[in-house]
């Protein structure tokens, strides 16, 4: 069995990319195989660990989404110790428009993952900041929605959309689909906004328990994510925060937030 | 004569909307008629200042891009004085997949702005967080780009494909297109990965002087807007900076931007 989760939130810049690398780093670390699928036209969970594509002329995750059943072992690159990546290019942002009109244009990563059942246990999809065709096919291929998310008004504002696509897609082309909740990035404890909007997001996912929804188990992941500096420079070195910098905040964080995401598997 | 500008980069989270609400603001603040479009499907230059264009069921930016000849005085709506905005609303996502085959997709915008001649001297357009279809309307019917974005190395990578953007449109539909430069958000100055950053924008800005391109005479305006999180706070009130914190450190920096903002297009 696969843990397949879907790193989403249509709101830029909220950790998404800095989550997807960094978490399944962490896990990766714990010793499970994982794989990450670089779903953004800006390719930077692809960046982020030194993978690029375009230079070494493998097939990306663009030419899987345009023919699911094409080659699919140079895909799929070693980046880790135990973490692998299909990684993206910039090509990626015509998929939208050249999928727009064609058949099955929402279940063609779930046939890329069907391919590679087995080979992983944990699968990170990092989508770009919309709710488009991307995001939807990253939505209809696991079985989880992860939204990390910045304690701030305009992000809390975007949650009532994102979790309604969410259903969506549940009732139509996905039934197992779930928000497993939202992890805190570049938080700031201190501050009351930052505050306010967690008693927010606690008390919504409180009142949905007793509610047939698919945020119905949902929570806000602990630790939360504390900002560091240290996770926006290791990047330009081609680095996890663990190799970047492994006593920093940021690594601790992303260390106990793999821990709880293995252990909560585990005990499924 | 209008000077127009589209506040635009595909990194989300970068400080558009908070520049464009905020730069708008402080200029309209000096005395100068100045119009807000919404361009982004998130619709949270809108909810920053207040408009709930669901709410009060005149059009809205989504109507006039589907319609450019459509009824225009009942979408601009005053805000605040000197200040007005033509509304967003969710449906604009809709926009880029029904204009993908309309004719003169790339114009709509320009066309509105023409009907509006004359009646604004600044002109501010929030776009979303990508290189899509309202983007490129977005450069399509202006004069300048403006591009905030985080001193961060993640931000910095997505400048090239920015800059080739706006030369693409340059090339074809806007001859009249430059970019006018970046604006630095959310900076935290006392970071070597900030000073690099900064350091990296000006040489190449510097490098590009004497090329014909349209950033040959691009900068970093000054001052960068410091990381304040009164300017996170201020949405959730529908408030500008002004009104909600006017002697915090992000209503300063961004009041010195609109002066310089100001000071410059007089000197042109
Ligand atoms: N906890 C943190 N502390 C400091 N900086 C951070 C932290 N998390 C992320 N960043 C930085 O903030 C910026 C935005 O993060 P990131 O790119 O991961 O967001 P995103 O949601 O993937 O953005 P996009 O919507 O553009 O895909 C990046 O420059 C990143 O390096
Ligand atoms: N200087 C600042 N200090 C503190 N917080 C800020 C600052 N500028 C913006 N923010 C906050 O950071 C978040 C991102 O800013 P904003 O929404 O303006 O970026 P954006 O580029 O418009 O994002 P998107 O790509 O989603 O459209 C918001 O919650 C905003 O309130
Ligand atoms: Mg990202
Ligand atoms: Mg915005």
């Amino acid at each position: 069995l696969t843990r397949s989760v879907a790193v989403m939130n249509q709101k830029g810049g909220v950790g998404k990319t800095t989550t997807t690398v960094n978490l399944a780093a962490g896990v990766a670390r714990l010793g499970r195989s994982t794989l990450i699928v670089d779903l953004d036209p800006q390719a930077h969970a692809s960046l982020h660990l030194g993978v690029d594509a375009e230079a070494d002329g493998a097939p990306t995750i663009y030419d899987l989404l345009l023919d699911p059943e094409g080659p699919i072992d140079g895909a799929v690159r070693d980046a880790r110790p135990n973490l692998s990546i299909i990684p993206a290019v910039v090509d990626l942002a015509a998929a939208e428009t050249e999928l727009a009109d064609a058949p099955n244009r929402h279940g063609r990563l779930t046939r890329v993952l069907e391919r590679l059942a087995g080979r992983f246990e944990f699968v990170f999809i990092d989508c770009p900041p919309s709710l488009g065709l991307l995001t939807l096919n990253a939505l209809g291929a696991s079985r989880e929605a992860l939204a990390p998310m910045q304690a701030h008004f305009l992000a809390l504002q975007g949650l009532g959309k994102l979790f309604e696509t969410v259903r969506l897609v549940g009732r139509g082309v996905n039934p197992r689909l779930r928000i497993s909740g939202v992890v805190l990035c570049m938080h700031e404890e201190t501050t009351n906004l930052a505050r306010e909007v967690v008693a927010d997001l606690h008390a919504f996912f409180e009142g949905a328990r007793a509610e047939d929804v698919p945020w119905k188990s949902a929570r806000v992941y602990t630790p939360p994510i504390r900002r560091n500096i240290k996770l926006a420079e290791s990047p330009s070195f081609g680095k996890t925060i663990f190799e970047y910098a492994p006593g920093a905040p940021g690594a601790q964080d992303y260390a106990a937030l793999a821990e709880t995401f293995v252990r909560e598997w585990d005990a499924m």
